[in-house]
């Protein structure tokens, strides 16, 4: 976390905030309850108490406004900037402006920007919290989508704001452990992007570990997913990505949030359109589509939207074939080929997958395509396909991308 | 993921971005261009730090995508 120059912050508990002014995207008592939601986040970590005023000057003033709004920081339309807030002071300070160019939602959809969560952080700058480089705290500068139902704060948010006011005053709203601030320990690097190396919660309390991720070369590895990314190559297994790459050497350890935040871990399948740029991932009866880091707006969409019946509730793999524009889909022990340039799945299908590729009488976990060939992965074993021919040519372990 | 070929307009943008919340300067007299061009690696190489990005000094397409994520309008470094 980060606190402004000479850590500015309200000399009082008893901290006042008035609405100015509403956003035309939201209802009133919407606008109300996501800021209302918002102070709480803070009072319950802190002795401090919000009072709503309807007139007058308060300590924290709340206003919407686009393009030059009578500061120095003129908004700048829709997207970029979203917000901004001033430290603790008077006047200016402590107030938070909204950039009324953007579409203010109370919802966590990708057509709009939550507002409980934006004004939450915007509130952290009021109270006198800057910047965090924790991904994951509410303090960190870049929008994340994320559900705010009984939203917490990050134990990072927590460490900033009692820096600077303490704990609360009754009985600790929060686990009765108390949050000193704790030397970075080391944490499992799948817990966090490499290079950063935030706060852990004190060793006693930490949640129950995820699984770590399992060695490069245990024979006995299996992927969930895998698709190619702008002739790179993803393994997703959980959390965890293997990125190999033809522009560097080793092969680099990710997890997903650490390219897409907002997107949930354990795909069932993936797969690249290189023609369009696109990747499409699947996880149970939805998909998402991204370019680079770029999630598309208006995803999740139901899998049914490619053309698959109802019966069909999630899919095992898929694999593009980037010369037929075809992608073949594997649930079970059947396939489906879907048209990228007609967008629609193909006549006759679903076929059984012994049937047309020889030496694949199973199920397939993962597929991609590289070097004019098709990957199939059942467990720890990886079938090269000669896709012509639809046959078997070689078996391999599924890491030997990897080097062992 | 891998570079596209920087445009000009990446670089404008990026130079924008940098003041705005990196604190970046830019020498207007032509003739401190290769000063400009080391203070610009500089502070996207503290952007990337703080963003735990592999630290370049270069404006990668990794790098690009994050600065044109929406955000806070407040600088990251304190200022």
């Amino acid at each position: 976390y980060s606190t402004f120059p000479h850590s500015p912050k309200w000399k009082k508990e008893d901290v006042t905030y008035r609405i100015l002014n509403y956003t035309p995207d939201m209802l009133q008592a919407d606008v109300e309850e996501a800021i209302a939601k918002a102070f709480q986040l803070w009072s319950n970590v802190t002795p401090l108490r919000f009072t709503r005023l309807y007139s007058g000057q308060a300590d924290i003033m709340i206003s919407f406004a686009a393009g030059f709004h009578g500061d120095f920081y003129s908004f700048d339309g829709p997207g970029g900037t979203l917000a901004h807030a001033y430290p603790p002071g008077s006047d200016i300070g402590g107030d938070a402006h909204f950039d009324e160019d953007e579409n203010w939602t109370k919802f966590t959809t990708y057509s709009g920007y939550n507002l409980f969560l934006v004004a939450a952080h915007e509130l952290g700058h009021s109270l006198g919290l800057g910047h965090s480089n924790v991904l994951g705290a509410l303090m960190y500068p870049i929008y994340m989508a994320k559900d705010t139902r009984d939203y917490q704060l990050h134990p990072d948010d927590i460490y900033g704001i009692q820096a600077l006011y303490g704990s609360p005053r009754e009985s600790p709203v929060l686990p009765t452990k108390a949050f000193p601030p704790q030397e970075p320990t080391e944490m499992t690097p799948a817990e966090v992007p490499t290079e950063m190396s935030p706060r852990q919660e004190p060793t006693e309390t930490t949640p129950s570990k995820p699984p770590s991720r399992p060695e490069d070369c245990d024979p006995h590895l299996t992927f969930d997913a895998i698709t190619t990314l702008r002739g790179e190559t993803l393994f997703f297994k959980g959390s965890y990505v293997w990125r190999k790459s033809p522009y560097f050497v080793e092969i680099e350890h990710d997890t997903i949030s650490s390219f897409w935040p907002s997107l949930i871990a354990g795909f069932d399948a993936a797969y690249e359109v290189d023609k369009t740029d696109r990747v499409l991932f699947f996880k149970d009866d939805q998909y998402w589509a991204v370019s680079g880091y770029s999630i598309e707006s208006g995803f999740p969409k139901p899998i049914q939207n490619l053309g698959f019946p109802n019966s069909v509730r999630k899919i095992d793999a898929a694999v593009h074939d980037q010369n037929t524009r075809k992608t073949s889909f594997f649930v079970g022990n059947k396939y489906w080929s879907f048209n990228e340039n007609t967008q629609s799945m193909e006549r006759g299908y679903p076929r059984k997958i012994a049937a047309d590729f020889q030496g694949i009488g199973h199920t397939v976990d993962a597929a991609f395509q590289k070097n004019g060939y098709f990957y199939f992965f059942h467990g720890s074993n990886q079938y090269e396909v000669d896709i012509k021919k639809k046959k078997v040519i070689r078996i391999m372990k599924s890491n030997s991308w990897f080097d062992c | 993921f891998p570079v596209v070929p920087e445009k000009k307009e990446d670089t404008q943008f990026a130079k924008k971005y940098l003041e705005k919340f990196y604190g970046f300067k830019e020498e207007k007299n032509s003739l401190f261009k290769a000063k400009n061009l080391n203070h610009m690696a500089d502070k996207i190489r503290e952007m990337q730090s703080f963003f735990g990005l592999e630290v370049t000094g270069e404006l990668n397409h990794k790098t690009l995508d994050m600065m044109k994520q929406p955000r806070c309008g407040i600088p990251d470094i304190r200022s």
